[in-house]
């Protein structure tokens, strides 16, 4: 059996406003020393996710606001979803974190390729 | 047991050069859709790292030289290593990605937590 997201995920996360700038954006990125951030409404519901690498194409292309680079057909997760499940997501799509959605589409946490690569150690 | 570095490591990688700007290592990993990027020197010896986390810090620090912001102490892993050691110095030095390394300390594969998570897919 395989542990499920609500296991995992991380329940402290940082997230950001889609009126932001790609500055506002690397700052917290700098400062929580994450690389995948997700974009929410004023009451918390999920717009998007920007991400390091979304800075670093911003970069290369001179883009300047942050609706230009943030994804915003996100790939998310659910708390009652096995890890299995995430992994082939992550393979899918070449992504190393999801939010983690509650049925209102409310970010509840975050799992990363990071945590779940941490299983290993004990053995499943 | 556990898989070895040797047996999940990505064999084809890119590498940039301690004398490249940061737009062109924003550009690299834009291309590459990768995050972490070995800096070599001109035989391929391991001379530092990149990745999208140091551009976006480059972007709120407002850096300009890619010497002010790769990281100059690499943790890198060996071919023989068991995965459970990669997966420790991934949470403690909170790092996603481990170039492999020779005896020449020469740049032979990149080993990433995302492909790591996907030992799960199979079980163990
Ligand atoms: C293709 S990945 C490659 C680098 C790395 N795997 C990562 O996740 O950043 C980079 C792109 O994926 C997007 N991305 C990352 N996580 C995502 C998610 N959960 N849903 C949708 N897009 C995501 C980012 O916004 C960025 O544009
Ligand atoms: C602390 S991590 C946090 C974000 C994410 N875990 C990552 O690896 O990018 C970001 C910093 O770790 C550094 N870093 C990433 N992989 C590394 C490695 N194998 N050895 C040393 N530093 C590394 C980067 O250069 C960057 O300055």
């Amino acid at each position: 059996e395989y542990p499920l997201v609500k296991d995992i995920m991380r329940r402290k996360f940082a997230t950001i406003g889609a009126d932001a700038s790609i500055e506002d954006a690397a700052e917290l990125i700098m400062k929580t020393q994450t690389t995948h951030i997700p974009v929410v409404s004023a009451d918390g519901k999920l717009r998007g996710i920007v991400t390091a690498w979304d800075i670093a194409k911003a970069v290369a292309m001179k883009h300047h606001k942050l609706s230009d680079i943030m994804t915003k057909k996100v790939i998310t997760a659910a708390v009652e979803e096995p890890v299995d499940v995430v992994v082939r997501k992550i393979e899918h799509f070449n992504i190393s974190a999801l939010p983690v959605v509650d049925s209102a589409n409310k970010v509840v946490g975050v799992i990363t390729s990071d945590d779940i690569s941490k299983l290993l150690k004990n053995g499943w």
